[in-house]
């Protein structure tokens, strides 16, 4: 049975993903007409850092999370960023759109100048998290897990992070029961995209230095929160 | 040290 506070949680959390999304104009442009390679790469990086600022915002409305340490807030959110940015992308594109936009999105993408080898695991993430058919409040609450992720670099105090993630996990857990009665396997495979965003990472890293390598610049805020120089 | 964008932004009033 979920509780009342679960179930205010749930609102909470909803409704802070809800209300920060990437804006409208920015997510046009990504419908326009075709551009260069280089075009493509700054409307990525401009969405990138969109999606950055977005997540800092839904994540400072997380219940709990700007009661942590200061240092802890910056670690959890510079060592989830892209996991979370991950997330909230493959959650935008599985959504119903008018026929014909996901495959501008997509070949977008291709023509940014990404090494294909990152595009393929990239793109079958997307895929597998389409497959789920997440409702929201399963995906706002899957993002606020990937977010309070205790083992990030420079994380101190574990065990307060690791409280408030046990109370998600705990609420997405009878969620996924209620809302998926037939498939007992569901919160484990919830569970399972999480596995996956951390290899995604790891090829992030190597992405951006292939980027680098082609002396593309990203935006100061993505500088500080990928670590690059 | 640059004065950390993300600590700026997690400053700000939430909901901005």
């Amino acid at each position: 049975e979920i509780t009342k506070e679960q179930r205010a949680l749930i609102k909470a959390i909803l409704d802070a993903y809800n209300r920060h999304q990437i804006p409208q104009d920015v997510t046009k442009k990504l419908l326009q007409e075709q551009y260069s390679a280089e075009e493509n790469f700054l409307l990525l990086t401009e969405v990138a850092t969109s999606q950055v600022q977005v997540l800092v915002e839904f994540t400072k409305n997380i219940p709990g999370f700007l009661s942590l340490d200061r240092e802890d807030q910056i670690a959890l959110l510079k060592g989830s960023a892209v996991e979370a940015m991950f997330l909230r992308s493959a959650q935008v594109l599985s959504k119903k759109m008018p026929s014909g936009y996901t495959e501008v999105l997509e070949e977008r993408i291709r023509k940014s100048g990404m090494s294909e080898e990152f595009m393929t695991p990239m793109f079958n993430f997307y895929k597998s998290i389409g497959e789920l058919h997440m409702t929201q409040d399963e995906q706002a609450l899957l993002t606020t897990i990937t977010i309070l992720t205790p083992d990030r670099p420079y994380v101190k105090s574990h065990e307060a992070v690791e409280r408030l993630q046990e109370t998600m996990l705990d609420v997405l857990r009878k969620l996924c029961v209620l809302q998926h009665p037939q498939e007992p396997q569901y919160f484990a495979r919830l569970l399972g995209r999480l596995t996956e965003l951390r290899t995604l990472h790891h090829y992030h890293v190597e992405m951006l230095t292939s980027w680098k390598t082609n002396d593309h610049k990203f935006t100061p805020l993505l500088c500080e929160i990928w670590d690059v120089q | 040290e640059e004065p950390s964008l993300l600590k700026k932004l997690l400053l700000a009033p939430a909901n901005s």
